[in-house]
């Protein structure tokens, strides 16, 4: 993340390779099941097997004795629907759940975020020399309606793509963060309302950030999980 | 530190089986390592294979491999197969005075001739346990430096040798060698190779099982990271790792598996050759061929089959995406995400409303072009929705349709094993669009989202 803090997100995970080197962030949103993007894998039936997904640790690199840190292996990955850009990472047992690691809620299927509601984005991922890059970082931003994010990005907004305000400064996702949620807060609880995807440059101000909508994606979702 | 493990080949989840009868060298005991069966049957003459089960580790030692008449390989999970090397290898080691396989004709194509017989031709090398002078099987019991030869049954041709090949000529080298499945098991400096299912007497990364397209198998060299050539572990506790002598192949200079793309990138991107030179967030990339800022081995030379020209995002180390070092000081490498990815969906030929709950029409392949499974059908996934389910959604032999009024459209489960259901190769009819819900929908959230989120008290 460029700009923003230091953070807690227990439901953001980081997808690891088989060297266990960080390479995306995802989502937990059951105990046993991650979102993340399909731009993170190189195939829908990529053979997976040596990722793992760790989960419950604050640090880009924890020590192996780190009390908190949970490692799982991915035993399936399953894309989403066209346009989509998703992914759903099975892992091979299910994540034990405590005041580190929590599952995010999914939004109401086809559910529209209203304007300047608060939201946040967290990940490992490159900070453009923002500082903490050892540590999970987040960064606040609020929601705008595609209409506006469409007057600066020129009607390339789809209806299944979310849009948070434009900064005055540069803050926003950058490489190793794809795959991490957008969480909005409703009542007490934080909501999945988007994924982080590749954009054009790294919390560019000035610019709205798009992300993944979550909510057109949900029934895939719990289907994918029931199935 | 070499394992006794070390002369063998391992199949694994298979055993040996003889159809002509069940004998084996010895009682099968249990509770013992895998190395102490590698030890005894070392140890034995006529041992040359043993199945070590994993479930009783226990082992049966084997006078037969899988060449040997009567005998078949057969799957079974709780096994896995170790057979000495110099009775499996179809390349000889050293001069091939080791060399037990069951090549039996010359370089020309003559018959070898029985090592107990004298005629046609007489010679003095008599059959022992010991120096494999078996049938008419291609050895070296005199150290000839041409390797395995045999004496022929023509009258007129006493000799020959049988132009079987040095493991380090019989495959060659092709680009790094990332795809190298040969059976050179030595360095460059002649060290012994650590089995890459070891972890002695070096601790590494590689293990077999997270790397299953990599092929390490036993000891032999190869190249799972991207190295400039083949390598391996040494046996040698003082020598973490060396490169291996393999000839190089003449006219290779491609990878054969890989498919060349410019506009996109197809699996991993390891044949992306197109001209985007920034990574996904604009940075500027630095020219493959420069030391500055960043440091590196990948040097268009050496990787002359990865297309590191210039300084266009590649996948030269089989990376998830094609990538580049950056031209940022602080930004070591970066991947070029906003490369497309070429588009694998099959052509569309139908449409559907709505969500296509209606749609009756008669596509039944997915997006990627795999076959739906009917309907009706228990395999090879158990359908939770079906004819009996279902019974008025019109599912029909293995036509794509949406029984669960699915917003993404008519799917179906499919042939493949891995895939269980996916979506069809049919798009929304034009105009069609789908409600939204703005605003409060009255959800109430349970178990979820919900986070310790300490204050820290400002207070002095």
């Amino acid at each position: 993340i460029v700009g923003g803090h230091p953070g807690n997100s227990p439901w953001t995970v980081s997808l690891r390779n088989r060297e266990g080197v960080h390479f995306c962030g995802g989502s937990l949103v059951n105990e046993q099941w991650v979102i993340s993007t399909r731009q993170c894998f190189s195939s829908c039936d990529a053979d997976l097997s040596g990722y793992e997904v760790w989960l419950g640790t604050l640090f880009k690199n924890p020590t192996s004795s780190d009390p908190e840190k949970q490692v799982i292996s991915i035993s399936k990955i399953v894309c989403g629907p066209s346009e989509s850009h998703l992914v759903m990472l099975k892992l091979e047992r299910p994540a034990l759940l405590n005041s580190r690691v929590a599952i995010i809620c999914l939004p109401p299927e086809r559910y529209i975020v209203p304007e300047d509601t608060e939201c946040e984005i967290a990940g490992w991922g490159e900070t453009r020399g923002t500082g903490n890059e050892n540590v999970l970082k987040v960064a606040m931003f609020s929601i705008i309606s595609n209409d506006e994010c469409n007057i600066v990005h020129k009607g390339r907004v789809k209806e299944n793509e979310i849009c948070t305000k434009a900064m005055a400064v540069e803050v926003g996702a950058c490489e190793g963060d794809y795959g991490g949620p957008l969480a909005c807060l409703t009542l007490d609880c934080w909501v999945l309302e988007g994924v982080i995807i590749p954009g054009r440059g790294c919390g560019r101000k000035g610019q709205p950030a798009i992300f993944i909508r979550v909510s057109v994606y949900v029934d895939w979702i719990n289907k994918v999980m029931k199935m | 530190q070499r394992s006794p493990l070390n002369d063998y080949q391992r199949s694994k989840g298979v055993e040996l089986v003889n159809s002509a009868h069940s004998t084996f060298l010895a009682n099968e005991e249990f509770n013992i390592h895998v190395e102490e069966c590698a030890k005894r049957c070392s140890e034995l003459l006529d041992c040359r294979a043993f199945d070590y089960n994993w479930k009783t580790q226990g082992c049966q030692l084997l006078p037969w491999t899988q060449h040997s008449a009567h005998i078949h390989i057969q799957r079974n999970v709780l096994f896995d197969l170790y057979q000495k090397k110099d009775y499996v290898r179809d390349c000889f080691m050293g001069n091939g005075v080791s060399y037990r396989g069951t090549i039996s004709k010359t370089e020309k194509g003559k018959t070898c001739q029985q090592w107990r017989l004298k005629s046609p031709h007489d010679h003095r090398h008599t059959p022992n346990p010991r120096n494999g002078l078996e049938e008419n099987f291609c050895r070296n019991p005199d150290s000839d430096q041409q390797g395995p030869w045999c004496y022929t049954t023509d009258p007129a041709k006493r000799y020959e040798v049988c132009g079987i090949k040095r493991c380090e000529a019989a495959v060659c080298l092709s680009c790094n060698g990332e795809d190298y499945r040969g059976l050179v098991d030595h360095t460059e400096s002649g060290r012994e190779c650590q089995r890459w299912d070891l972890q002695t007497p070096h601790k590494h990364l590689f293990r077999p099982e997270k790397y299953p397209d990599k092929s390490l198998d036993d000891n032999y060299c190869r190249n799972p990271d991207s190295s400039e050539r083949p390598w391996c572990y040494t046996t040698d506790p003082n020598i973490n790792r060396e490169y291996c002598h393999i000839h190089k192949c003449t006219d290779k200079k491609r990878l054969h598996h890989v498919e060349i793309t410019h506009g996109c990138f197809k699996r991993k991107g390891e044949g992306y050759r197109g001209k985007v030179n920034v990574t996904t967030s604009g940075i500027p990339c630095q020219h493959w061929g420069a030391q500055t800022p960043h440091r590196h081995h990948f040097l268009p030379q050496k990787y002359q089959c990865k297309g590191l020209e210039e300084n266009y995002c590649r996948n030269p180390d089989g990376s998830e995406a094609p990538w580049c070092f950056t031209t940022l000081p602080g930004m070591r490498v970066a991947f070029c995400f906003q490369i497309k990815r070429c588009t694998d969906d099959v052509e569309v030929e139908d449409c559907y409303n709505g969500y296509g709950e209606l749609y009756n029409g008669y596509i039944s392949k997915t997006r990627k072009g795999i076959t739906c499974q009917k309907w009706s059908e228990q395999l090879p996934h158990k359908p939770h929705i079906s004819p009996v389910t279902h019974p008025s959604a019109g599912l029909e032999e293995n036509y794509c349709r949406n029984p669960d009024r699915d917003s993404h459209g008519p799917w179906c489960y499919t042939m493949d094993p891995k895939t269980q259901f996916d979506y069809c190769a049919i798009k929304p009819c034009a105009g069609d669009s789908k409600p939204f819900a703005i605003g409060d929908t009255g959800v109430i959230f349970d178990e979820c989202g919900k986070r310790d989120n300490r204050v820290i008290s400002k207070a002095r």
